[in-house]
């Protein structure tokens, strides 16, 4: 990517963005991972809060009472009781920051309710009496809850194992630098310092993210990991200069336990699989290792090196490695290996060709777990190449679990293939409830 | 009570203060099932 831009300074605003697109946004709810996707089936249009009012000329903060009239990720489009059908006052405002309250509120910390200088009532109590008496408010421990599913296990110091950015097939030792929403800044331990006292390389990834584990995690399973260098000192950065704590298997995503009987995957078989290099690629691949734990090594056929230096782990239940034919059968190019042609290309001939055989269809996680996505959905998602930039981006297909993600603005090229429970995607307005800086779409819109 | 997963609705008597004075109205409003 060119450049790094930061969506509120460049005066990105998502509520007028949607209503330019006409497009919606994924609800809360379709999001696994992040705060209130078990309290979002109580958050609908028609709810009633209180809320910042910012049509008055008092010096002080003074709410109203307003209506979700349209619902867009952690957004909600509202309007203040009194404008009735009138929706040129409507604002946009973010759920789970802290100026949105239940009806009840401002009574209990003392602070009057004053309405809009706009609009003029004769009889305001019986006024509200009627728009409220029945109606739903958010639940009184709404911002609790979001405190709460914030809180993360992790702090800076704890020591990880997480895929060395460098050299894919292999781990490698790192300390959390920064936590941001889940979203763990890892320095690797041996990156080296600049001449600033910047560290030279890092990482950025979900604590939920299949390519981080705990300390040990490599040599449990078998996986290849780089010895830190000792030679490097990278004690003069805050990230290192405390007692390092290893962390655990309690602190990670347990897996889907899978059976690694005689019937497991085996060396040589095929496979189709998303290039982790190329995320919006599906690959004819194969399975190069196996190792413990439900874990396998994949190589992109046609484009290996040759010294296994850009194999890539994934464990059995993961969403990124597919049975073969999976993409003729739904419709998916599917990238085959130089010197094919992907018109020609058949997957009996291949096997044949190559001596190999199709990994059985039943070693694959391939459930249907009805995620709630739809094609032209809005969302705010990693860019798994650049895993620092969480951006604005589409959903462009939904095929089983995996979503095709474009990124606004960008060329079809950078669309990456997610699965729909990927902790690297995120609901709009997520952004701003944790402080992680958004990347707008770039161009015109 | 209505419910949905985890959570309970409960019809509860909310305070409304506005610069004429004050007075409550019954809401529905969700807390954790206990």
């Amino acid at each position: 990517r060119p450049f790094v831009q930061d969506a509120t300074l460049a005066g990105f605003d998502w509520g007028s963005y949607l209503e330019k697109s006409g497009l919606l946004a994924a609800p809360v709810s379709c999001f696994r991972h992040v705060p209130l996707c078990a309290q979002w089936e109580d958050v609908y249009v028609g709810l009633k809060v209180e809320v910042l009012n910012t049509h008055t000329a008092l010096p002080s903060k003074v709410y109203w009472i307003a209506t979700v009239v349209q619902l867009a990720g952690y957004k909600a489009l509202l309007r203040y009781e009194g404008f009735e059908d009138d929706d040129r006052h409507d604002l946009w405002c973010n759920l789970g920051t802290a100026d949105v309250h239940p009806i009840g509120w401002c009574a209990v910390n003392n602070k009057p309710l004053v309405p809009p200088q706009e609009v003029h009532q004769q009889d305001w109590k019986s006024y509200l009496m009627e728009r409220l008496v029945g109606a739903h408010t958010i639940p009184v421990d709404f911002h609790v809850k979001m405190a709460d599913s914030l809180r993360c296990p992790f702090r800076q110091g704890v020591r990880v194992e997480v895929v060395d950015r460098s050299q894919v097939s292999r781990t490698r030792l790192a300390v959390v630098d920064t936590v941001i929403g889940g979203r763990l800044r890892l320095l690797y331990e041996d990156a080296g310092l600049g001449p600033s006292g910047e560290v030279l390389s890092d990482f950025w990834c979900h604590m939920q993210s299949p390519l981080v584990h705990h300390v040990g995690w490599s040599e449990t399973v078998d996986h290849s990991i780089k010895e830190t260098d000792t030679n490097v000192n990278m004690g003069s950065h805050p990230a290192f200069r405390r007692v390092h704590q290893n962390s655990v298997p309690d602190q990670f995503k347990k897996l889907r336990t899978v059976y690694m009987g005689a019937t497991f995957f085996k060396e040589g078989m095929k496979i189709e699989a998303i290039d982790p290099l190329n995320l919006g690629n599906i690959c004819v691949a194969s399975v190069r290792k196996v190792l413990l734990d439900g874990y396998i090594m994949v190589g992109i056929d046609g484009v290996e090196i040759g010294d296994g230096s850009d194999w890539f782990c994934y464990h059995a239940s993961s969403h990124a490695i597919l049975p073969v034919g999976y993409c003729e059968n739904n419709d998916i190019p599917l990238t085959v290996p130089p010197g094919y042609d992907q018109a020609t290309f058949t997957w009996p001939v291949y096997l044949e060709e190559t001596g190999a055989v199709a990994a059985p269809q039943r070693l694959f996680n391939t459930d249907d777990v009805g995620h709630g996505f739809t094609s032209g959905m809005k969302l705010e998602a990693v860019d798994l190449m650049e895993p620092r930039l969480v951006c604005v981006a589409t959903v462009r297909r939904c095929v089983g679990r995996l979503l095709l993600l474009h990124f606004d603005g960008w060329e079809p090229e950078f669309d990456q293939w997610v699965d729909c429970q990927s902790p690297e995607i995120y609901p709009v307005g997520w952004c701003e409830i944790t402080g992680y800086q958004l990347q707008p779409p770039i161009g015109p819109e | 009570a209505a419910e949905s997963s985890g959570r309970k609705w409960e019809q509860k008597q909310v305070q409304i203060k506005t610069l004429e004075g004050e007075f409550s109205v019954t809401m529905w409003a969700s807390d954790d099932k206990k």
